[in-house]
């Protein structure tokens, strides 16, 4: 799997999407 | 472990019997098996795996007593509503989930062993239209259930002994939840498949739904089993046990799919499928690795990472094999 397929990655996904995320 | 080391792996593909039937569990009452599994249990200062059986009206708990030699342990009569199926706690001890009713689950029943009586009991954890059930580290059940207006998603955490110590609501996604699989090494990441052929993620913490990706036509009605995440990338195993059979090259038990969480976005890693053009009926994963009861009634075992059969159990003679677990 390369960027080009899945977009950039985020190590750190899971905190940055429960910052964004409604409560 | 055994069967491995009499039976190397051909790197040409699985060796038939590759597996060896080592022992078995004989059940004197005539009712039939609907589930088996696993849980550790402590008594007199030692801890060890014991197996867990599962009828209709009855859930037994065995223990070894010599190699190839199995005695029950205690047995709960659940007369009442029929058992569907068993859901282990991993890595819990003494405690052992069951989901009981008639074509859906309508309620979940924890069975224990309590020191402060001596005795077995069960008690009721929880009642409803019970869609999906999963059972997580740290002794924590999730399962979600459907009223004709809304869908309720519910983290249930129990104490060491077995009451009901906290309960964290889920949000939940419009579409129904269909299965749920923990991600290994997050402890406080769930995903789970829907009704709409999608993946979802949940702070199990918060109760958060982070993100929902569709899984996309070419991985029809998707079941999850369990969830990795490496480099930024949350990689799930999936099956589709209603999936249509292609003709070429039959149906993948298996398939590994990357989600990037950020962006939604995923690509297939790899597929596993059956040695012989067979259909996928149910199976489990533990690690990487796959097992699947096929409609030849054969058992197979992939490592999922290679897309690769590294062994098959043909039906004994008794007749075809209807459930496989790891433990």
């Amino acid at each position: 799997c390369s960027e080009s397929d899945l977009g950039p990655i985020s190590l750190n996904w899971f905190e940055e999407l429960s910052a964004e995320a409604p409560p | 472990d055994v069967a491995e080391q009499l039976s190397p792996v051909l790197p040409d593909g699985p060796r038939e019997e590759s597996l060896q039937f080592l022992s078995e569990l004989k059940d004197s009452s005539c009712s039939c098996a609907v589930d088996v599994s696993t849980v550790w249990w402590a008594a007199a200062g030692c801890r060890e795996l014991r197996v867990v059986t599962a009828s209709e009206s009855a859930v037994s708990l065995w223990e070894p007593l010599a190699p190839d030699c199995w005695g029950r342990v205690h047995t709960w009569h659940l007369t009442e509503i029929p058992v569907i199926q068993i859901v282990p706690l991993p890595d819990t001890c003494n405690l052992v989930c069951v989901a009981l009713g008639e074509l859906e689950i309508g309620e979940i029943r924890l069975l224990l062993y309590s020191s402060e009586t001596d005795s077995f009991k069960h008690s009721l954890v929880k009642t409803g239209n019970i869609k999906a059930v999963v059972g997580l580290k740290d002794r924590r059940l999730v399962s979600s259930s459907r009223t004709m207006q809304e869908q309720q998603l519910e983290m249930v955490s129990f104490s060491e002994t077995g009451g009901s110590k906290d309960r964290q609501t889920l949000m939940p996604p419009e579409e129904t939840v269909t299965a749920f699989a923990e991600v290994e090494g997050m402890r406080e990441a769930l995903v789970g498949t829907t009704a709409g052929n999608s993946v979802v993620v949940w702070n199990l913490k918060t109760g958060q739904l982070l993100r929902k990706m569709q899984v996309g036509y070419s991985y029809p009605a998707s079941i999850c089993h369990r969830a990795y995440s490496d480099s930024g990338l949350l990689f799930v195993v999936l099956s589709h046990p209603h999936a249509k059979e292609s003709e070429s090259c039959g149906s993948p038990a298996f398939r590994v799919v990357a989600f990037n969480p950020r962006t939604g976005r995923s690509a297939g890693v790899m597929f596993s499928c059956p040695p012989c053009p067979r259909r996928y009926l149910e199976g489990d994963v533990w690690d990487t690795a796959g097992a699947a009861v096929l409609t030849s009634g054969a058992v197979a075992v992939w490592d999922l990472l290679r897309g690769r059969c590294t062994a098959v159990l043909p039906p004994g003679p008794a007749g075809h094999w209807a459930l496989a677990r790891w433990a």
